[in-house]
């Protein structure tokens, strides 16, 4: 995360890593049920076997897990069958957990979305993650507070990518919060009045956070996915082949 | 063994493999979707980036700068030169990298760096012309050929020769200095399908394949003609009426057990069950607190009740410890045992616990 802060422990109990054998963490992940957890798709790139990879939850540094971490395996991935690698569109992958978690103070499912409930325009949201911080990689989990952008604002942006309605853009015009590599699949939520968090995007893409110029992140449309995930969840879970 | 550059060597298991080595193993077919329209076809890495394959390159902050410094038009055989970095020209007799011509690199570099400056970018370090060889020497190396194509596929080519962004074509605005991607619009002018009832036009490939993209999801009706006693498949199979929501897959996109388990319509609180192709409203005497937790999880996360909800429903008969559980409850009705959701609180999603968390609300 660019320009953001550390977070405190338990700030975002639904926040996962997604770690892969020596490479430790690669990805974002995010918690929505005691099984079940949400990443973006171009996270398996080159690595689709479901054995090669742990999630880990219920941590704040990476190096130091603590009591209140949770690790899983994962028992299969199911990549969007539309997600398009060339344009990064239908960017969304879900990862069956090989046991269910404890549900803790410090690992926690968030909110799925209502069907067509989207966060408004000029909204201020939070992004979360372990990703790049524009000068080093962080140990300790990052958050920043991003407002969100409406699709045809972002589409002036970027020239060479097409925003489709399955994205989500949010972020500074000219500010410093950004996602960036390293935050991919991690959450983008909104808390609603309630007092709930509700998760609306997941860290997908976005211009070359390192360089000054600097343009909106670009998150997977989760409202957009919500019927195809719990029908996803669904047939995982009762369905016999 | 992480590089595919050394896998053939792993294999045999016991040779060391510097995957920075200059020796590369052997050419694969390009497939980095910016460099497809070179006039060869075949690479091998590392390339001159330093990048070890082409989904390192594909992922690279320099294949998305060098498209958008095309954008800026300032050196005509700047993608041609940006591809001969990122997925070098293998020769398929010797297996060895082919270099770009110094002059070429040199032209790229004077023409666009001063651009890329302006918006406070750097050229890209390791690729310094000089290790380049000058062309006519006793080293092969790369020049653009007369007519090579500018535009990757994913770009449209202006009459003036710019690239633009595919999907800026016939989009309705102006990209081109010449205007020439407004020009000949019409589906059937780019061989796409045009939506009835609307301008949008959409590939052939995409007519029946269970994902709608016209308005009124016109290309996904008439996809299937079935049988009297068939239903057919979100993806348009067939498949008969007595195999839909029997808890077993029968289409290949499993969409036959999609929404076996909703809650009416009409009320929007009464259970009911889709089976052999009818709705069931659920009425049952014995229920108890498995089968709840059951029909809510099959339901999703849980719905929110509807406040306000009129009409005679005034019992509720809860369950004794309803207070010191969340998540989706059910009430049987008193007099026709018709089961009703009534949902207390959606599930523990989305609560933070941790003390002392708001410290940014004082901030502000």
């Amino acid at each position: 995360i660019l320009g953001g802060r550390v977070s405190r422990r338990g700030a975002w109990p639904w926040q996962c890593s997604l770690q892969s054998g020596q490479s430790g963490h690669v990805c974002g992940c995010v918690l929505i049920a005691r099984k079940w957890a949400l990443t973006v798709a171009h996270c398996f790139e080159g690595r689709e076997s479901a054995d090669l990879w742990k999630v880990v939850l219920g941590i704040n540094n990476l190096d130091h897990p603590g009591g209140h971490s949770q690790s899983r395996g994962v028992r299969s991935i199911i990549v969007h069958p539309r997600y398009n690698r060339a344009v990064v569109d239908y960017d969304i992958s879900i990862v069956e957990l090989d046991f269910e978690i404890e549900e803790t103070a410090f690992v926690r499912p968030v909110c799925l979305p209502q069907p067509g409930q989207l966060p408004l325009p000029d909204s201020y949201c939070y992004i979360t993650g372990w990703g790049h911080m524009g000068n080093r990689m962080p140990f300790k989990l990052q958050e920043g507070e991003v407002r969100i952008i409406s699709l045809s604002q972002c589409q002036s942006y970027f020239d060479m990518k097409t925003i489709t309605p399955r994205m989500l853009c949010a972020g500074y015009e000219a500010g410093t919060v950004d996602s960036c590599m390293g935050d991919s699949g991690g959450p983008l939520v909104c808390e609603e009045s309630s007092g709930r968090w509700t998760l609306f995007g997941l860290t997908s893409w976005g211009s070359v956070c390192f360089s000054k110029v600097l343009g909106p992140g670009v998150y997977s449309n989760v409202t957009h996915f919500t019927p195809w995930i719990q029908q996803q969840i669904y047939i995982h879970t009762y369905l016999t082949d | 063994c992480i590089a595919t550059t050394c896998q053939p060597m792993c294999a045999g298991g016991n040779t060391v493999c510097d995957p920075r080595s200059n020796s590369s193993s052997r050419c694969e077919p390009i497939s980095l979707e910016l460099c497809m329209n070179l006039p060869y076809n075949l690479t091998s890495f590392p390339n001159y980036l330093g990048h070890l394959s082409q989904r390192e390159s594909s992922v690279s902050w320099e294949s998305s700068l060098f498209p958008a410094l095309v954008q800026t038009g300032c050196y005509q055989y700047l993608m041609f030169y940006a591809c001969t970095l990122l997925v070098p020209k293998c020769d398929p007799v010797s297996l060895q990298r082919v270099p770009p011509c110094r002059s070429l690199c040199r032209s790229a570099k004077e023409k666009c760096e001063s651009v890329l400056s302006i918006v406070g970018l750097q050229w890209p370090e390791d690729s310094d012309c000089s290790q380049f060889p000058e062309e006519g020497g006793n080293t092969t190396c790369l020049l653009p050929e007369a007519g090579v194509d500018e535009c990757s596929p994913s770009h449209f080519k202006c009459r003036s020769g710019r690239c633009v962004l595919a999907s800026k074509r016939c989009d309705g605005h102006l990209d081109c200095d010449d205007h020439s991607d407004e020009d000949n619009c019409g589906c059937s002018e780019r061989a796409l399908w045009e939506c009835p009832g609307s301008t949008v036009c959409i590939k052939a490939s995409m007519i029946c394949d269970g994902f709608p993209d016209c308005p009124q999801l016109v290309d996904e009706t008439n996809c299937s003609v079935c049988r009297d006693n068939e239903l057919s498949c979100n993806n348009h199979q067939c498949v008969h009426r007595t195999l839909w929501c029997d808890g077993r897959k029968h289409c290949s996109d499993s969409s036959d057990e999609w929404n076996c388990v909703s809650l009416s319509d009409r009320s929007g609180s009464v259970l009911t069950v889709f089976k052999t192709a009818a709705e069931y409203q659920v009425c049952a005497d014995e229920w108890n607190d498995e089968l709840s937790e059951l029909t809510c999880n099959q339901l999703g996360l849980g719905v929110p009740d509807q406040p306000g909800v009129q009409g005679r429903r005034r019992w509720l008969h809860v369950h004794p410890e309803w207070h010191q559980r969340n998540g989706c409850w059910l009430a049987v009705m008193a007099y026709h045992k018709q089961i009703q959701f009534v949902s207390l609180l959606p599930s523990e999603c989305g609560l933070r616990q941790a003390v002392g968390l708001h410290p940014h609300r004082k901030k502000r």
